[in-house]
């Protein structure tokens, strides 16, 4: 346990690092870890031991978007829909505070405030994982190549249901990197061209052999 | 919400810490 907290520590700094030196504004940078999905294995009923191997949720860090009055904003959401996301992320403090019904460190602010479009996407984010090959992540990993797209009809017209969703929640830019044990990905609600500068930081913060 | 998984957890407590601060910044 103490090996994986410390891994996990290093994980969130070097995807902090990774954004907070940057020039660009990233809103967010998640790392999608190599893993087998056991269950899987057990679930297939014909003896089968091969375990599927999956990119699940490693870490992940939210920045946020800088503010600009004059920035289009994405489609309105309903009322219905913001209610819905203040609503989790109650309950999501509550049961990180033990479940008392309280929220973290008190206080009821953060679950009354207005839950943004890529808050809400970062936050599901944390629910997913994909097949090696599948979806934006898998895709990149599978292919040991880099996808960067930036521009909203790019992220919109892309194959992978990620991409699509990003667009939907604002963003304008979504990049993966595969790693030697999983991939990084970025995204911005900002058009960000591709830059060698991004991808050798990645290189050097997450493939431990270099 | 049980679905969550325990792996997950810190990265979703370090969030909505670093939310509250943003909040309270604001």
């Amino acid at each position: 346990p103490a090996h994986s907290q410390a891994n996990e520590d290093t994980l969130q700094q070097r995807l902090q690092a990774l954004i907070e030196c940057a020039r660009e504004s990233w809103t967010y940078a998640v790392f999608w870890q190599l893993s087998y999905d056991f269950a899987a294995g057990e679930d297939d009923g014909g003896g089968n031991s091969s375990n599927t191997p999956l990119l699940a949720w490693g870490d992940g860090y939210y920045k946020g978007e800088e503010e600009k009055p004059m920035k289009k904003k994405p489609t309105p959401i309903s009322a219905a829909e913001q209610e819905h996301r203040k609503r989790v992320v109650r309950e999501l403090n509550s049961l990180i505070s033990g479940g008392g019904g309280g929220t973290v460190n008190g206080g009821d602010e953060a679950g009354d405030e207005e839950v943004t479009d890529t808050e809400w996407f970062f936050l599901v984010s944390m629910t997913q994982s994909f097949i090696n090959g599948s979806g934006l992540p898998g895709q990149a990993f599978s292919n040991s190549q880099t996808i960067w797209l930036s521009g909203s009809n790019a992220l919109a017209g892309s194959s992978c249901e990620r991409a699509r969703q990003g667009q939907v929640y604002g963003l304008e830019t979504m990049v993966c990197i595969p790693t030697e044990n999983g991939v990084v990905e970025l995204g911005s609600s900002e058009i960000i061209h591709q830059n060698s500068d991004l991808m050798d930081k990645v290189n050097s913060f997450f493939n431990p052999s270099n | 919400i049980p679905s969550v998984p325990q792996a997950r957890k810190a990265s979703l407590a370090r969030f909505l810490e670093k939310r509250k601060e943003r909040l309270m910044s604001a």
